[in-house]
């Protein structure tokens, strides 16, 4: 039988960068004869991994990683996983005002400061810049913004003219390029904040006949997305390592079992990758 | 049989839900007639629990020990819920009745995916 | 075989308000060879009334029996009934911007304003009124209580003070009527406006120990609600007839099977009961 | 039997879900090799629909239409977001491809209700 009981809840099955998380997270269990349980919604739905994590709470499992959630439910219900002794540690997105044990993941400030300060650097001339994000109330998306705000704040040239949702699809993402590029002809730079909206950032693009591209910045470096910066339809993306985010999640969560305090904020590394053999 | 396990697992299933039933009735009206129906219920499900224990000794489970839990988290909330209500503390017992809701639900739906498991064996 | 199968989707299959709906369209059904489906969530849920919705749009039926709901999902649900061919009708709570081909009900508007007129007869003095409502984004509680505000809108001695939600559940109305008396020790009247209001309300003034009870007026004529009306610990209640309600929208439905237009605005009687033996 | 019965919704429930992401995978990504698993997927759920229908044929059962009407719905999203795949209408095979997610997702919540249904009958 086993040693412990983990619960993983994704914030989507089918989106490749989660199941990162989820097959790295399932090895290092497998390697300390633990049970990891990863579940979570088919389609981004915070209502739903709420009530996942209580039916957890319920089931007695003996820690819960997942991503940091905006409102009081969140805060009620990692407290509730206290008081019945599980240990809650978030990943991918932090919400340190909860009685959340650990935070493991990208510090997502940072890395939208590192978008904003890599548009300064590869661009001259007025930058009329869309933003394809996944969602607009996740937490990490919000900070990616900040940073990337927080870093073009002083220079005058470059202005953000839209936000929009890709709801962390792919479709979503071309989508709302499309309708975006047709509302602003002026759009000349496009930021995508979420793992699949450089993918549909590029879809979106060449549906429209443009005379040039858009410099096109994206997050994560999922196969699709590295073979489009071979074939430079996207000029950079930040790298995240969900896969490390899912090693070290497990790691801490069996060093809970025994301990009383680990590392609080264990931020993976996070980078801009111009060529494709960078990595 | 795995036919047998599946009519258990159906049987708890409806069972969540008339405990929780019972306890809102209690909860709307604490007379001792719906007191009494609110335990005989509770005995049932208890019944049923260690109807699915015995039948499953043979195979260590994970999911099966996670229903198991889930079980004994819907029984305790209910009885709190009843506590509270002999208490006449309406701020408790109106928020333990909402959690004894959650837990007859998560109960159904655990039902079906212990039904596909045991398809899919 | 069934001539016609058509849906009724209630508000919360545990209210005995919609119990009286459901028995009454079935009971009307039943004499008429049609198979009624009746469905709802266990607890009120908007988002689980239009999943509903449109799977009965996809199964195919022909007929929708269902409340009028806020927001941009059900006029397109009502939209996509009618591609189908599928006639909504909406009961108990009326959604006029929809396409939905009838209304059968209170007028909500009306009923609140009756409480209203009730309250200014019946009272004299200060009045600082606490109203309890199922839930603020339901339409038919939004227009019993604009009734309500008109009515007493030119009596300056009346102020409403606080508004509270009881879900439509009477623990919820006990819990939030006593936590508003505790909170506003100066309300002296209390208004109800939707079936168990009335109920949790008297008990939640009994939790309480006051030295005089508040004018209370609630909604809906249900059998607890009555008997509490004898004993004299409501003073008025306004009564709907939800099982005409139930009667007339299945009769409307078999005439859309045949005919292109009904009167498509049937409001069902309302009127202040004081004393049981008036029913 | 029973059981037999319970094998093909089970059986029609996860085909529901495959054909739902055959249609996503083809959407993401329309290569011909997509295509051809999307259509190998509808013929599947095709066949299943028809193994049930023979199956039910004695009894006249509303439930039962309403659950093969679902099925038809699911298919006919999943073509109509196909087409508008084919023909480049992107803000056409968004919406109906979220329309094929309902549908299949509505057909899995009405196999616990049929299967209810089977036992307690
Ligand atoms: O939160 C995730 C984010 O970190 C990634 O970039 O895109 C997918 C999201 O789910
Ligand atoms: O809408 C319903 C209302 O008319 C009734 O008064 O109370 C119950 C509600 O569900």
């Amino acid at each position: 039988t086993y040693d412990y009981h983990f619960a993983l809840i994704t914030e989507e099955t089918g989106n490749a960068y989660w199941q990162e998380i989820e097959q790295s997270a399932k090895a290092t269990a497998a390697e300390h004869n633990i049970y990891l349980e990863s579940t979570g919604p088919r389609k981004a739905n915070p209502d739903e991994v709420l009530r996942t994590m209580d039916q957890m709470i319920a089931a007695k499992v003996d820690g819960i990683i997942t991503q940091g959630l905006p409102g009081p439910r969140f805060l009620d219900l990692v407290h509730k996983a206290n008081e019945h002794n599980i240990p809650v540690v978030t990943v991918d997105s932090d919400m340190p005002e909860s009685e959340r044990t650990a935070y493991i993941g990208t510090d997502n400030f940072d890395s939208g400061y590192l978008a904003g300060e890599e548009l300064i650097r590869e661009t001259t001339g007025e930058q009329v810049v869309g933003i394809i994000t996944g969602n607009v109330e996740s937490l990490n998306q919000q900070q990616r913004m900040e940073g990337f705000e927080e870093a073009i704040k002083n220079v005058d040239r470059i202005q953000v003219v839209d936000i929009r949702e890709s709801n962390i699809t792919e479709v979503g993402a071309a989508q709302v390029t499309y309708s975006m590029m047709k509302q602003h002809s002026d759009i000349n730079a496009l930021f995508g904040t979420s793992a699949l909206d450089g993918v549909g950032m590029v879809q979106g693009v060449e549906e429209i006949t443009v005379w040039e591209r858009p410099y096109m910045i994206a997050f994560d470096i999922l196969p699709e997305t590295i073979h489009l910066l071979e074939e430079g339809k996207l000029d950079a993306v930040i790298a995240q390592y969900p896969d490390k985010m899912g090693t070290k999640a497990v790691q801490t969560m069996i060093d809970l079992q025994h301990k009383d305090y680990v590392e609080p904020l264990q931020h993976t590394k996070t980078e801009v990758i111009r060529e494709p053999d960078q990595l | 049989t795995s036919f047998e396990r599946f009519l258990i697992f159906n049987s708890i299933s409806q069972q969540a839900n008339d405990l929780y039933e019972d306890t809102n009735a209690y909860v709307r009206d604490p007379s001792e007639e719906n007191l009494t129906s609110y335990y005989r219920s509770r005995l049932q499900l208890r019944d049923e629990e260690n109807r699915l224990e015995a039948n499953m000794k043979e195979s260590e489970n994970i999911e099966l020990s996670n229903y198991l839990n889930l079980i004994e988290s819907l029984i305790r909330n209910s009885e709190v819920t009843v506590g509270f209500v002999l208490r006449d503390d309406i701020e408790r017992y109106t928020s333990y009745l909402q959690e004894t809701q959650n837990s007859a639900s998560y109960i159904q739906e655990n039902t079906l995916s212990l039904i596909d498991l045991e398809l899919t064996e």
